[in-house]
């Protein structure tokens, strides 16, 4: 039987809302360590990987390995209902066809149980190797979501180059071009650590998806290597991550 | 030009 219980509400709002633009169903398999989550979206372009540790849970059971099949559209639907501060509880059997959201408010004067059928649901799990990063660059989310909205603006395509100077987001397109440079700074906001030096093509419409995640953490951390997907990493509290693996784009 | 690549051709299935 899995029990896991959140604090707030609010942050497995932000989680589903980080998930949904992305992938539309997908399995949630916990364990006795903790949830995990790996989905490939519609186009087998990016995948996404969840993780969240049992540290982070108000309270945390699971006897036995579950896997939930969810419609993350339903979860929303859901988890929209209740209050950001409400605390909330997910239970399942261990051969469930459903799981259980029980709701809280503060003062326990109100509780909401609502029951979500799970799927079955057939998807391959992607072994995602160790990977050593030519470049791995940290900055404020909010300006990582601001470069990607600004360059989509231009072109389907953005292209990432970084060297030990600092991380350059380029655009080109119909209406004309845009360039936007960052550099390390010595407030330590922005830190750019380069072994070599990489350039990379991107499809914007996905980095711009994957920035639904800003509400999570105010730093992420992009990771490039030559020949390998971009990874975008946002932390999750004291639960773990969530990340996203975008295949680059390639000369024809 | 550049072309697309797919996710699961760098990540294997297990």
């Amino acid at each position: 039987m899995l029990e896991a219980r959140f604090g707030e509400t609010l942050l497995l709002k932000k989680i589903v809302d980080a998930l949904k633009e992305i992938i539309s169903q997908s399995t949630l398999d916990c364990t006795e360590t903790g949830m995990q989550l790996q989905s490939m979206d519609n186009s087998h372009v990016s995948l996404v990987a969840l993780s969240l540790q049992t540290e982070g849970f108000e309270k945390y059971r699971c006897d036995r390995n579950v896997s939930l099949g969810l419609d993350l559209k339903s979860l929303a639907k859901v988890v929209k209902s209740a209050s950001g501060d409400d605390a909330v509880t997910l239970t399942a059997a261990d051969k469930a066809d459903k799981l259980l959201l029980s709701f809280e408010s503060d003062n326990k004067s109100r509780t909401a149980d609502y029951e979500l059928k799970l799927l079955n649901l057939d998807q391959d799990h992607l072994g995602i190797p160790e990977t050593n990063y030519a470049c791995i660059v940290q900055m404020p989310s909010s300006e990582f979501a601001r470069i990607c909205r600004d360059m989509s603006m231009f072109s389907e395509s953005v292209v990432i180059s970084c060297t030990k100077q600092g991380i350059k987001f380029s655009a080109n397109g119909d209406m004309g071009s845009a360039n936007i440079k960052l550099s390390d700074t010595s407030k330590g906001d922005i830190t750019i650590d380069v072994d070599e030096p990489i350039t990379q093509s991107f499809a914007g419409r996905y980095l711009n998806t994957f920035t639904r995640a800003t509400p999570l953490s105010d730093r992420v951390k992009i990771c490039l290597a030559p020949d390998v997907p971009l990874l975008v990493e946002y932390p999750i509290e004291d639960y773990g991550y969530i990340r996203y693996y975008l295949a680059p784009k390639v000369d024809e | 030009n550049t072309t697309q690549t797919s996710i699961a051709s760098y990540f294997k299935k297990e």
